[in-house]
This record gives C-alpha cells, structure tokens and sequence, in this order.
C-alpha cells in the first residue's frame, strides 16, 4: 500500500540545515500494524507528517495504493486525505469549541456521509474507547486522557485506510491505553485497515506486528514482533 | 510546607454536577519529592491546578507555608505562583511567538531577576535538559519532546520552593525521560523544591519518595516509597 523510497526531509539552509529525515527507504503492506519507534527528535512525527500528507518529502518518493504522493496539489492531498487517511496529532488537536460528539463527526461529514451513519458511528467509536458519557462536553472540560481518547475515536470513526497515531497513549494511564490498543485491534479485525502507530512504550509496540526504529532521520531496525 | 483539608472541586449543577475531587486532605512537607497517580479522569490535573494557584477549590481549605490561599484574590495568587511555584502543564504550552531561550526566561523577567543571571539560568536549565542546542529555535521547529524538554526547563530554571509537574515525561522516550529525573533530582539537592509530579509511568513513580493515588476525586492510597 505504502512505498517511501529514499524519503528525506530537512529544514533551513547551509551550515543550518537540520537533516530530520536522511533516506528513508520503507514498504507497508495493506493491513499492516506497525510501530515506530525511535528517541526524541529522531524523525518520527516529520515521517508521520509526509505519510499523511500535511508535508513533503524535499526528496525522494512517496507511493500510496501506487499513486505518486508528490505529484499531488495541496488541494488533491487534503481531499485524498479527507477520504482515506485518519490522524492522531502528538498534540491532541480537537477543536475548542465543538463538543467532543460534534468533533468526532467532523472529519465524516466532510467525506459527506449521511447524518445518521455519522452520529451512529461516532457514539460507536467513542463507547470503544469508554468516553461516550462526555459527548456533551467541551475539550476543557475534559481531562487530558479523556480528550485524547475522543481525538483516537475522531480518528477510528469513518473507518479510514490508513491510521497514523502519533503517541496515543502518551497521556493515558494503563486502563485507557489498553482501551485503545483493543480498539485499534478491533478496528483492524472489521476493516483491515493499516495501521502507523508512533509510540515511546514498548507494551505498545509489542502489539504491532512489527517495529520500525528511527534514529537521527534514518531506519536502523525493521523486525518483525515475535511471540506475541 | 502544603496542607490541603478536605478540599472539594466539582464543575456544574443539579444532576450534572461533576465531582473532580471529594475532599482531598493531604499534607506535604518541604523538600518532599511526591508521585500522584490514578487513572485518566481521577482528578490529577484538577489537584494540580488548585495546589498551583490556577483554580481554587469548592469546598475545603489550602494553606501554603501557613498562609491561607484561598483568601488571596487572583491578583495576589498571580504574583504569588510567579514567585514560588513553577508548572510544568499536561499539554506543554509554549508560547508560540518566542524563541527556546526567550520562552525559558519570561517567569524570571517576571520575577524581576537581573538579565545576565536570567540568561544564565536558562541556559544551564536548557543544558541540563539536553535541548540547549535548539535555543533559538520556535516551538514548532522542535518535536514534541523537545518541546517538552524546553517547558520543563522553563519551571527550573528560576529555583523554585515548589515545582509542579503535570507528566512530564508524557511524550520523552525513555532516554528523555530519565534526563529529566536526573534534573529534578539534581534540582531537589541543589535547592531543597518541594516537587509534586503527576505521572502514569511507575518508572518514574519510583523516583519519587512517596506515592498519592488518586481515584474518582478522592485519596485511596499514600505510601512511601521503599527500596529506591
Ligand atoms: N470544566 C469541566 N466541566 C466538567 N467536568 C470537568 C471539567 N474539567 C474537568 N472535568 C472532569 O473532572 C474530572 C477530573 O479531571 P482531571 O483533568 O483532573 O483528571 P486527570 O486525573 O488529570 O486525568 P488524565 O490522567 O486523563 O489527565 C474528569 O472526569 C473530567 O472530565
Ligand atoms: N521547522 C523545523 N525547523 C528546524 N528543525 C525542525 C523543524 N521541525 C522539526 N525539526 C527537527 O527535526 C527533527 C525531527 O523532529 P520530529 O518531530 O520528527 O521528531 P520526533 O521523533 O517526533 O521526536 P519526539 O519523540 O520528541 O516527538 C528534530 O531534531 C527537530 O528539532
Ligand atoms: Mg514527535
Ligand atoms: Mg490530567
């Protein structure tokens, strides 16, 4: 489904150019659930970022479903996007002021889909991850776990091709990390939908079945995950 | 230094009403090093807010080295936090418009602090983090680890009486992580910061001297810490 060939990216000029990403070469088969995995600053939300085309590679090529990603105008990445990519952002990102229901529903009407197939699938996906009680509620009258988990079930709610999460359970506690892994498990199961997810915990990464490892811009590891 | 006596905060009313916490009591001497805990939504970041002057409390009494906080207006509560107490938030919070270096030293340009010890401060906090090469960078060009990294400097760098840490270690790889476990311990020798810090990691729990678990607004455990 996915191909990055020599995929690099870096910022500034000159003696200041910072190298986020050096040649990354990286195939993901349809269905897949990957981790990746890497130290702070290796590449991983920039990687993250051109997957889901809210950037470019400055080189190399990107290949979804055997479409060129680079030869997309901004506008045909978004749409493209809208309709086949979901994202969990490191920073949460939901709208302030939209409840947690309004801002799961979101992204699916802007893929147009009916009304009732939209409020039936948001209740459904923010039950999964245990938040349905706060679908009235504001994103600051949420706290952190909570809104990350309506942010996941924004994201697993239209039942997208790819899901790129990046460090789901970075403000939750077990429970609700294993709440969400069972989720993207469940996810899976129905759809077969790929799966990216970034993540500092090895629990999580050994749920994958298999872990990338970054290190400064560059691939250094790819293994399958043994002996789940 | 901290006494907390059955200190309520609930959100709402009627049938709605949302009991954050149910009468915390809680005392905290000076120079302690306290781990709080609980699942996501158990009230942490509230306990949190009300101990750092954010919030105050619906019921109950907070008295800090003796003085009762509850009777400060929010002015005196401003310039109060501003001098003894840093805060290290769940979702970070930089400002977006300044630098690293320009981010970690507005609490001291607040605090009035000379600007040559100001730039000093920030720069050995910067260093300790490890993210002192990245000081004239804006927090969009860092990852979020690095960003994470910056903020936590930004709430050493004055030598506060009391450091409050909302996960900060949330979005740090484990490398990170321990970089910054290493600055507050060096921090807490070098200058006796009392230190409350929320965490989901049992890792970093064990750093601590003392474990508080929270759960559904209320204490259900406060344990030393044994075998460190
Ligand atoms: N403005 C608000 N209105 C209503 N309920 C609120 C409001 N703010 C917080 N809450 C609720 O108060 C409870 C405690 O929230 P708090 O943010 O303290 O939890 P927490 O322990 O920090 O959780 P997490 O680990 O997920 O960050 C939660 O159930 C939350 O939904
Ligand atoms: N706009 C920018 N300008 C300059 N450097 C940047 C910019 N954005 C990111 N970087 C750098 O690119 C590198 C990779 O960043 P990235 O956010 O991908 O790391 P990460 O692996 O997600 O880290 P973390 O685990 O801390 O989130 C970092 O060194 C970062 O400082
Ligand atoms: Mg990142
Ligand atoms: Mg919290």
């Amino acid at each position: 489904l996915i191909e990055l060939r020599e995929v690099s990216r870096s910022y500034g000029e000159g003696e200041a150019t910072v190298h986020a990403l050096r040649g990354v070469t990286l195939s993901i088969k349809s269905g897949e659930m990957v981790a990746l995995m890497g130290p702070s600053g290796s590449g991983k939300s920039t990687l993250m970022n051109i997957l889901g085309l809210f950037d470019r590679p400055t080189g190399g090529a990107y290949t979804f479903g055997g479409q060129d990603m680079t030869r997309l105008s901004a506008r045909q990445q978004a749409s493209f996007r809208g309709r086949r990519i979901a994202f969990v952002f490191q920073g949460i990102h939901l709208l302030p002021r939209l409840t947690a229901l309004a801002n799961v529903e979101l992204p699916m009407s802007y893929a147009r889909m009916a009304a009732n197939t939209r409020r039936e699938s948001a209740l459904k996906a923010l039950e999964l991850l245990g938040v349905a009680h706060l679908k009235d509620r504001y994103p600051s009258q949420m706290s952190g776990g909570q809104a990350q988990r309506v942010a996941i079930a924004r994201a697993i709610a239209p039942g997208p091709d790819l899901l790129l999460a990046d460090e789901p359970t970075g403000a939750l506690d077990r429970k609700s990390g294993e709440l969400v892994l069972q989720a993207f498990q469940e996810l899976h199961e129905e759809t077969g939908v790929t799966i990216v997810l970034v993540t500092h915990d090895a629990f999580v990464g050994q749920h994958a079945a298999r872990i990338v490892a970054l290190e400064d811009g560059q691939v250094i590891g790819d293994q399958p995950v043994t002996d789940r």
